[in-house]
Formats: C-alpha cells, structure tokens, sequence
C-alpha cells in the first residue's frame, strides 16, 4: 500500500460516482 | 391467462438492459492531450504529451472503475490489485474505440491523433502498429458502443493478478459481465450466435498490445527524459 498510495487513495476519497 | 405481476417480477427489469445501460451512464467524459506548444515537435514532445495524458487518463479509468456493478464490493487490496494490472488494457481499448472512425490513425485524445507518418516522427511508429493492429479487429467486428463498453468493463474483471485474494469474488463480477455480453447479443444479434465468443477472443490481443504498450513505456523510464507523473510511474512499476 505504501509503494501504491496514489491508487490507494483514489479508490478511498468520494463518492463512488458522480453519475 | 397472463400471470400476476408480482413486485419482484416488476422490480426486476432485462438484466442486459440494466448492466448495458449503466455502462453507458458510466462511460467517462472525453479527454484532451492539450500538447504543449511551447516544445517542438518531436519524439520527446510525443512522449511526454503521451505520458501526461496516460497519467490523467488512469485517475479517470479508477473513477470509472468504481461504477462497475460489482467493482465497489472487492477488498480495497483487490480493487488494487485489479487495477494495476489491466489499466493499460481498459485504456487501450478507449484508444482503440476513439479511433474507429478514423483509417489508419490512432486517437489517443480527442486533440491528439497520430497517422503513420505522424507517429514515425515521434519515434512511436511500433507502439502505433501494435495498437493499429487491434483497431483493425475491432473494426472488422464493428464494434458498437454497447458492446465496447461490455467489452471494457469485461478486460476490468478479467484480471489474472497473482494477488487477487478473493478470486471468487473477481469470478462473480467476470460472470455478470459475461452474462450480459451473452444476453445482450443473444437480444441484439441473435443471427450470430458466435459473435460474443468473437468479441472475447479479442481479449488476447488486447493484453498483448498492452505488454508491448508496457514495454515501451517503461523503457522511457529507465531512460528518464521524459517526465512522468507520480500515479503514471506507479502504475507502469506495479505492472513490472
């Protein structure tokens, strides 16, 4: 998760859409 | 006598309609290259103009991914782990689908297009032909929207990561889609009952244009001239 924590937190923050 | 409506059976619309229907809600906005003007022409301005667009286009395809029905339900790790290994593969079909339209030319954004003598002199002349190759299947096909988005959200499940925990989970969300591509062109199509395996067979060369793709990429990182963005250089090292 460390070496990944930009996709980590993309997947965590918001809502799952905006649709 | 026609059979009472039920709520249930009045609740539960065609699954394909539902799943196809959705996808195209989910389909995102249009992305532009925006090339600098300020660099010259050339292989170093192709590359990083290509770079930052992969870069906005995989924050795109992650936000993409969390309206897949199914998609959300994952562990964090496996949504992770799925990610990092077919990105290249959902994105290269929205550039194989941008540019169906257009002969012998590869539409990596709507203002970024590159035809053969374009893609020579920005020194991308065997990635162009690799994903030519695949824009050519898919438009000897005629692809059509509906099922290019069945297809896309199909190369999300169809992951084989290594480390995936919950395989069966990732199992369920790969069935759904493929129940609905099989629905959809059994509804759509029922004169070619082939096409569905047709269109999953087309699955193959995706990986293999994205392993090429891949390839390409990582060289110009381990060359370091062209910069590239944080989550792009993520990405391309978890797929390494």
């Amino acid at each position: 998760t460390e070496r990944h924590k930009i996709l980590h937190r993309l997947l965590q923050e918001g809502s799952p859409s905006d649709i | 006598a026609a059979p009472p409506i039920t709520t249930a059976s009045a609740k539960k619309p065609a699954p394909m309609n539902t799943m196809v229907s959705h996808l195209l809600v989910a389909e995102p906005e249009k992305l532009y290259a925006m090339p600098d003007p300020a660099l010259p022409e050339g292989p170093a301005k192709a590359a990083s103009t290509l770079c930052d667009l992969a870069d906005r286009e995989i924050v795109v395809i992650i936000s993409w991914a969390k309206n897949i029905p199914g998609f959300p339900a994952l562990s964090l790790a496996d949504q992770m782990s799925v990610l990092q290994s077919v990105w290249l593969e959902v994105l290269l079909l929205g550039v194989a689908w941008r540019s169906l339209p257009c002969e012998d030319e590869i539409v990596f954004a709507e203002d970024f297009a590159l035809d053969e003598e374009a893609a020579r002199a920005a020194g991308l002349l065997e990635l162009s032909g690799a994903v030519l190759q695949l824009v050519r299947k898919y438009r000897a096909l005629r692809l059509e929207r509906e099922e290019y988005v069945l297809l896309k959200a199909l190369a999300l499940a169809n992951s084989d990561s290594v480390h995936i925990e919950d395989m069966a989970a990732v199992q369920r969300l790969r069935d759904v889609l493929h129940e609905a591509l099989l629905e959809y062109e059994g509804a759509r199509r029922p004169e070619e009952p082939r096409r569905a395996g047709r269109l999953l067979l087309t699955l193959p060369l995706l990986r293999q244009t994205a392993t090429r793709v891949l390839h390409h990429f990582y060289s110009l990182k381990l060359e370091g001239r062209v910069p590239m963005h944080k989550l792009f250089l993520e990405m391309l090292e978890a797929m390494m």
